[in-house]
């Protein structure tokens, strides 16, 4: 089954 | 102070309907450029961004430099009941006001008002760069709706594979595997269009109940906008109306990674 990634892997808080 | 009126109230309505599953609270940011809203849902898997420029508004002031409003989404979806389709909105808010209040209008025949108690939220906002994507699928909001729609069915995952020529959306369940091919097809009649450019094929998994939820915006414009890239998250995007140049509501999804 494929992981969930999430968004904070991708982008960062500003 | 912040005043604006929208002639066609439906559209906010739309939005609403669009994001009210996914956010629980959001904050308005507005700001003399127009509105925007940046919110996660619970489990930062996917994010909502929209951007009403003053051109969607008949009338649009905001005297400060920013404010920023807290909605409860359920109050505001809420509300927009009282909103009938060919009803013009106010929204209207003072600087230090706690309140936001609506007003919706048929004519002079009919005016309803609500007076919304805003909320502090704390909200995080992601850096999201401007992105070129390796691939873009321009498709017919009925059919990207259909297609999440009918996936769902069959499993949770579903699997986009852009390539030159057309688009694959697939899933493989318990019960099987099915798969559904949009052919680029830019040359037929505007709603049927189908678009797709291809700079380097793209195949990515994604959780059905997400772009499910997406769809609920698909009443706000005719075509959606599907941008993938095989290290950034998918992002799904509704022109209001159709038009860039009035704003958009633009989802993004992490895509799903295998073991």
């Amino acid at each position: 089954t494929p992981i969930q990634n999430n968004l904070d892997e991708f982008y960062t808080l500003v | 102070m912040f005043e604006a009126v929208l002639s066609n109230g439906s559209t906010l309505k739309k939005i609403f309907e669009g994001i009210k599953d996914l956010c629980t609270d959001v904050n308005f940011d507005v700001s003399s450029e127009g509105i925007k809203l940046q919110a996660m849902d619970s489990s930062h898997v996917s994010l909502v961004s929209l951007e009403l420029h003053t051109d969607v508004f008949e009338q649009f002031r905001c005297d400060r430099d920013s404010m920023t409003l807290g909605l409860n989404m359920k109050s505001v979806t809420q509300i927009f009941k009282i909103c009938g389709n060919d009803d013009s909105v106010t929204m209207r808010a003072e600087d230090e006001g706690e309140t936001l209040e609506f007003t919706f209008e048929k004519g002079e025949d009919r005016v309803s008002t609500f007076e919304l108690k805003l909320m502090d939220i704390d909200s995080e906002h992601l850096g999201i760069p401007d992105t070129e994507y390796q691939c873009n699928v321009k498709l017919p909001c009925s059919e990207y709706q259909r297609i999440c729609r009918d996936m769902a069915g069959f499993g949770d995952n579903m699997t986009i594979d852009c390539q030159k020529g057309g688009v694959t959306f697939s899933v493989d369940g318990e019960v099987g595997k099915g798969k559904i091919f949009l052919k680029h097809q830019p040359n037929v009649e505007e709603k049927h269009k189908v678009i797709v450019t291809v700079k380097e094929g793209v195949e990515l998994d994604f959780a059905l109940r997400y772009l499910n939820n997406f769809a609920k915006a698909a009443p706000l414009s005719d075509h959606v906008q599907l941008g993938l890239n095989s290290d950034t998250p998918l992002s799904v995007r509704f022109d209001i109306e159709d038009k860039a140049t009035l704003g958009s509501l633009k989802f993004f999804l992490a895509p799903k990674i295998k073991e």
